[in-house]
C-alpha cells in the first residue's frame, strides 16, 4: 500500500 | 513600524479561511517587499506559502522586518468584525507585542479598532526550489475544487496523470472507481473557463485528497487555479492574486506501491 510521503524529504530547512 | 492599508478586508478574510485548517499558528513575516507566510500542517505533509506584495496595500510602509506570531483562530474572530468591503490597516510597532487592524466602512462613518496579541513561533523555514514543472495546468478553480470533493466521496486519494491526452483525475475505493479527463478549453469572452495544459513530459502522481480538499478553501480568492506537477517533487496549487500576489500550496505525493 502507497505511503505519505513527507514534504520535508523535499525542501530543505534553511 | 508596519503599516499597511488594504483596499478590502475581504482578502485577508479569504486569506485566512484558506489557510486555518492547515495552520493554527504561523508567522507572518513583514518587510519592505510586502507580507508573507511560509508554513507546514502538523503532519509535514503540505505546505503553505503565500506572499501579499507591498502593491496590494496602499499605502504600504514597513522599516524593518518584523515577524507577526499569529493564532489564525484569534485573527478569524477579530477579522469577523470586518466587512468584506471594509478597508482594513495593519499596524505595528518594530518589536511587538500586539498588531493593530482597524476596519472603516466605505462612507468612514464607523471605525472599528482591535488589538490582537501575538505570540513567539519558533517556525522552521524550508528552501522551495525553482522547479520546471513537466506539467501545468490552469483550470477554474471551481472546477477543481468540484472534482476533490466528487473523488473524495469515493476515495482517499487521487491520481493525476496529465499526457498527451490531456489531463486525468482517478480514484478507486471501496465503492467502486472513478475517473474525470479535462482537456484544453479556451472561451475568449470568459476566460476564467479556460482550462490550459502545458506539458514537456507525461507524469502520474497520487495525493491525499484530504489536502487537495483543504487547498480548494482558497476558490474564493481567484477564478483559476495552477497545477503544477513533475513526477517525484511536491505538486503545487497556485491561486494567484491581484498585483503578483499569491498563495502557493504545495503537498508531497505518495509513495511506493
Amino acid at each position: 500500500k502507497a505511503g505519505q510521503g513527507n514534504i520535508t524529504s523535499f525542501f530543505k530547512k534553511q | 513600524m508596519l503599516e499597511a492599508r488594504l483596499e478590502q478586508a475581504a482578502l485577508l478574510k479569504k486569506v485566512v479561511d484558506a489557510i486555518k485548517e492547515l495552520v493554527q499558528e504561523c508567522n507572518f513575516d513583514c518587510n519592505d517587499s510586502g507580507i508573507g507566510l511560509q508554513a507546514m500542517d502538523n503532519s509535514h505533509v503540505a505546505l503553505v506559502s503565500m506572499f501579499l506584495k507591498s502593491e496590494s496595500f496602499s499605502p504600504f510602509r514597513c522599516d524593518r522586518n518584523i515577524a507577526l506570531g499569529i493564532n489564525l483562530n484569534a485573527l478569524q474572530k477579530v477579522l469577523r468584525a470586518a466587512q468584506n468591503e471594509d478597508i482594513l490597516t495593519l499596524k505595528a510597532e518594530d518589536a511587538p507585542d500586539v498588531v493593530n487592524l482597524v476596519f472603516e466602512n466605505a462612507t468612514a462613518d464607523r471605525i472599528s479598532e482591535y488589538d490582537l496579541k501575538l505570540m513567539d513561533i519558533d517556525q522552521e523555514h524550508l528552501g522551495i526550489p525553482d522547479t520546471d514543472y513537466a506539467a501545468q495546468i490552469s483550470m477554474p478553480s471551481s472546477e477543481f475544487q468540484r472534482i476533490t470533493r466528487d473523488l473524495s466521496a469515493i476515495s482517499e486519494s487521487v491520481t493525476i496523470e496529465c499526457n498527451k491526452e490531456g489531463v486525468s483525475f482517478a480514484c478507486e475505493g471501496d465503492i467502486g472507481k472513478g475517473n474525470i479527463k479535462l482537456r484544453q478549453y479556451t472561451n475568449v469572452d470568459k476566460p476564467a473557463e479556460n482550462v490550459e495544459v502545458n506539458m514537456t513530459e507525461p507524469v502520474a502522481l497520487t495525493f491525499a485528497l484530504k489536502y487537495l480538499g483543504n487547498f480548494c478553501k482558497a476558490s474564493g480568492l481567484s477564478e483559476q487555479v495552477r497545477l503544477c506537477l513533475s513526477n517525484e517533487v511536491p505538486l503545487m496549487v497556485e491561486y494567484a492574486l491581484a498585483n503578483n500576489s499569491y498563495i502557493r500550496f504545495y503537498l508531497a505525493p505518495k509513495i511506493g506501491d
